[in-house]
C-alpha cells in the first residue's frame, strides 16, 4: 500500500491512498484503502492514509478516528494518531500518516516498521523506515 | 495557518531482514516522491492535486504494493483499489476490483469529480474507467517476478502475506514472516489459507 497526504499553503487538507492489497488474497477481497473513513479521510481538521492489516483497519475506523478524536477530545495530531494506534487496533498491525490544517506532519505504527517521509514547509524533511 | 506539509508512505510491516540494499531503494522513491509532492506545492498546486500526482509516482514504481509491484491474488492476478478525500468539502472517490486501469487513484479522483457517486468498483469500475478514457494496460504489466516468487511462497506457507517485500533470494530470510504468529482478526493468519 501507498499513500500521501498534504496541507497546502491556504490550510486543505487532501489524502489519497493506493494498494494492491494482500498477497494470496481471495479474488473479490475489499481491504481498508478504498474505503473512505478506514484507510483514507481527510477534512477540514487533518487528512489520514493507513496502511497494514486492512481488516484490523477497518473494525477501528482508523482513518476517520484520527479525525474524531482532534474534533471531540481536542487532541493536537500527533497525540491523536499515537491514541488511535494504541487504542483502536486492538490486535491488528498497522501503522498510518497524517497531516493537520496548521501545517504539522505525523505518523504512527505498532508493527515492525513503516516506508514513510516527510517535509514541512519551513524546512523539515525526513525518510526512514524503522522507530 | 502553519504552512504546508506532506507525508508519503509505502506500507507497514517490514520484514527486519530486508536487505540494506531493498532499504536504499525504498528511501530513494519515498524521498524522490517527497520532492515531487514539495515542488507542486511551491507552485501552489490545491492539496487534493499534490496527493493525487505524487500516488500516481508511486503506483508507477514496482518498488512498492501498489499498481506496477501490486501483490497478487491467489489466483496470480492483480486486484487494485483506491480512494482519494477533498478535505475541503469531504468530497472523497473510491474504487476497488482495478484491473486494467494503470494509475487507480487517478480513477478514484474522476469517481469523486465526474460521478454522482463515492465508489465503484469492479466491472462498473472498469466501465466508468473506458468511459473516461483513463489510460488501461494489461493486467499483466501489474506483476512483477518478485511477486510470482512471493505468492508461491505464500502458497507454500498456505498463509496470507502482509503489506511488505520478502525478497525471494535468500528464501530463509522468509521464515520471520512465516513462523511469526501473526494473527488477523485475532486468528491465526493459517486460518485463512486458501481451502
Amino acid at each position: 500500500t501507498v499513500g500521501c497526504v498534504v496541507v497546502d499553503a491556504q490550510g486543505r487538507c487532501a489524502a489519497a491512498t493506493s494498494t494492491g492489497g494482500l498477497m494470496n488474497k481471495m479474488s473479490g477481497r475489499i481491504g481498508d484503502s478504498p474505503l473512505i473513513g478506514a484507510g483514507t479521510y481527510a477534512c477540514s481538521l487533518c487528512g489520514v492514509s493507513c496502511t497494514g492489516e486492512g481488516e484490523a483497519i477497518i473494525r477501528g475506523t482508523l482513518a476517520r478516528d484520527v479525525a474524531a478524536v482532534m474534533e471531540y477530545k481536542g487532541l493536537g495530531l500527533q497525540e491523536a494518531v499515537d491514541y488511535v494506534v494504541k487504542e483502536r487496533l486492538d490486535q491488528g498491525k498497522a501503522g498510518l500518516i497524517a497531516v493537520s490544517k496548521n501545517g504539522e506532519v505525523a505518523y504512527g505504527f505498532n508493527c515492525v516498521g513503516m516506508f514513510r517521509g516527510c517535509a514541512t514547509e519551513d524546512g523539515f524533511m525526513e525518510v526512514g523506515i524503522w522507530e | 495557518m502553519g504552512g504546508w506539509a506532506i507525508a508519503v508512505h509505502g506500507g507497514a510491516g517490514v520484514d527486519p531482514n530486508l536487505p540494506v540494499e531493498r532499504q536504499e531503494e525504498a528511501k530513494q522513491l519515498l524521498t524522490r516522491c517527497l520532492n515531487i509532492g514539495i515542488s507542486a506545492l511551491r507552485s501552489s498546486l490545491p492539496a487534493i492535486d499534490v496527493v493525487e500526482l505524487v500516488v500516481r509516482e508511486l503506483e508507477s514504481d514496482p518498488v512498492f504494493n501498489s499498481g506496477r509491484g501490486s501483490a497478487l491474488t491467489e489466483k496470480g492476478t492483480v486486484e487494485m483499489e483506491a480512494s482519494i478525500m477533498d478535505g475541503a468539502g469531504r468530497r472523497c472517490g473510491a474504487v476497488s476490483g482495478i484491473t486494467t486501469v494503470k494509475n487507480p487513484i487517478s480513477l478514484a479522483r474522476l469517481v469523486m469529480d465526474k460521478s454522482p457517486h463515492s465508489y465503484l468498483a469492479f466491472s462498473g469500475a472498469e466501465d466508468f474507467a473506458r468511459q473516461q478514457g483513463v489510460e488501461t494496460v494489461d493486467n499483466d504489466y501489474f506483476i512483477t517476478e518478485d511477486n510470482i516468487g512471493m505468492l508461491k511462497l505464500a502458497k507454500e506457507a498456505k498463509t496470507i502475506l502482509f503489506d511488505y517485500r520478502i525478497p525471494p533470494v535468500g528464501l530463509d530470510t522468509c521464515s520471520s514472516a512465516v513462523d511469526s504468529p501473526l494473527q488477523m482478526n485475532g486468528l491465526p493468519l493459517t486460518v485463512y489459507a486458501p481451502e
